[in-house]
């Protein structure tokens, strides 16, 4: 079980104190404003009110003990890189600090932050990926070009076995399973993830989870 | 290729303009501030200068041809839920609406918005599960408690061959790719990515791309 300081409590920091609440993890929830400190009570391990330019209120909370410091302060650009300062110096491994501009997400990288979070633009990449490949219903990149991604079984595919269709010689891409409707285990709510049997013949409502480069996985046929 | 409009180019609407046609669709970019729409102008195929409450404008635009148009407007709360109501009465398929705050979101579900992007708290679930399980080098999260995940070679594995490593059987994961050091093709520019071969020993170097359920997932060997 790991620990984490989680200063800021907006939107950003407040929900990744709650996830990481939620998972089990030891979550120190920090926040100057009195008021929503008091809503993070119930939710965190603790929640404390202070303002993180202060050192020794940080230190006296035992910080320095912690994995990693998250900042989610917004909008005080002096209060966000001096805590950044701070919580390097005080000794916390990892210091994430949020940026809400390009030119203090350089900043904080120089002064110390190990990463730097930028929503809007993660989230700007994430969506574009989604409007360019709509027909993946999920996906994983890797840097060289390859994705792991999540596609309904194509119409002409429907009732041939993964032998008949002989993707990876085909179609450049390998089949790493499928999410079947049907009778599946008690834990799982709905499909369950199989692993490809090459002799039986795929159904309409099957996804396929497909690896390969990620040009052979665009030229996939599409039913639209 | 698909035609976008994107409203707004702050952050989040500008860098997926500029992804967007990075990929080589079509993208009118839209904006009411004069100089930001000339920022814009090499890297979109058209970037126009109207405000998006202007239906006329719109309309002259042509975006009801589009697949889809995305609202990036920030603080002009009036602004973006006539727009979103103007794009969906004009005809656009799917119109999608950035929100700063969760009753934002609500809003703009209940006025028409086809999807609603909340960039910080999609950040903040990202970096929870960064935070969870910083030994995933990458992790793609299936609904029914399934993911793919690559992982450095965990010592104990290094030497061992995929066959005596059994990993379906004594793991519950299965191998679906290495990512290996090498003679890389010439377009990759570092490790290749290969399908596994049953009877070769597994190198320090290696990256394991695995899938399995969450919970054995969680379960294999860690070095640290
Ligand atoms: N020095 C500080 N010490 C502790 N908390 C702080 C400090 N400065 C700001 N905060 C807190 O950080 C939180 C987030 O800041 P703010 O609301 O300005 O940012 P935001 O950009 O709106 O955040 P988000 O986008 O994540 O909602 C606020 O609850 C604020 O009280
Ligand atoms: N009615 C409108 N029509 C066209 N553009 C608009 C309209 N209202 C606002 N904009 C533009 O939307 C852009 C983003 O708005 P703003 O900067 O307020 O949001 P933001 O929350 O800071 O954005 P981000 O977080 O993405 O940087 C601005 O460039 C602004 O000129």
């Amino acid at each position: 079980m790991d620990r984490f300081a989680v200063i800021g409590l907006g939107r950003f920091g407040g929900r990744l104190a709650t996830n990481l609440a939620a998972a089990g993890h030891e979550v120190l929830a920090i926040d100057k404003d009195r008021e929503i400190v008091e809503e993070f009570s119930g939710r965190v391990t603790l929640a404390v009110c202070l303002d993180s330019t202060d050192e020794e209120a940080l230190r006296s909370q035992g910080v320095q003990k912690f994995n990693a410091a998250v900042l989610g302060i917004g909008a005080d650009f002096e209060a966000l890189t001096l805590s950044t300062v701070i919580l390097k110096q005080i000794g916390v491994p990892r210091v994430i600090a949020r940026a809400w501009s390009p030119t203090i997400a350089r900043i904080l990288a120089r002064i110390g932050a190990d990463e730097v979070v930028s929503p809007e633009e993660e989230s700007a990449d994430r969506w574009a990926n989604r409007l360019i490949s709509p027909r993946f219903l999920n996906q994983i990149e890797f840097h060289e070009g390859y994705s792991v991604v999540e596609i309904e079984s194509p119409k002409k595919w429907v009732g041939q076995t993964l032998v008949e269709l002989n993707l990876r010689a085909k179609a450049g891409v390998h089949v790493v399973a499928i999410r079947r409707e049907g009778a599946g285990d008690a834990r799982a709510g709905g499909p369950r993830i199989e692993m490809p049997r090459p002799d039986e013949p795929l159904r309409p409502s099957d996804i396929l989870v497909l690896m390969g480069r990620d040009e052979d996985l665009r030229r996939l046929p599409r039913d639209d």
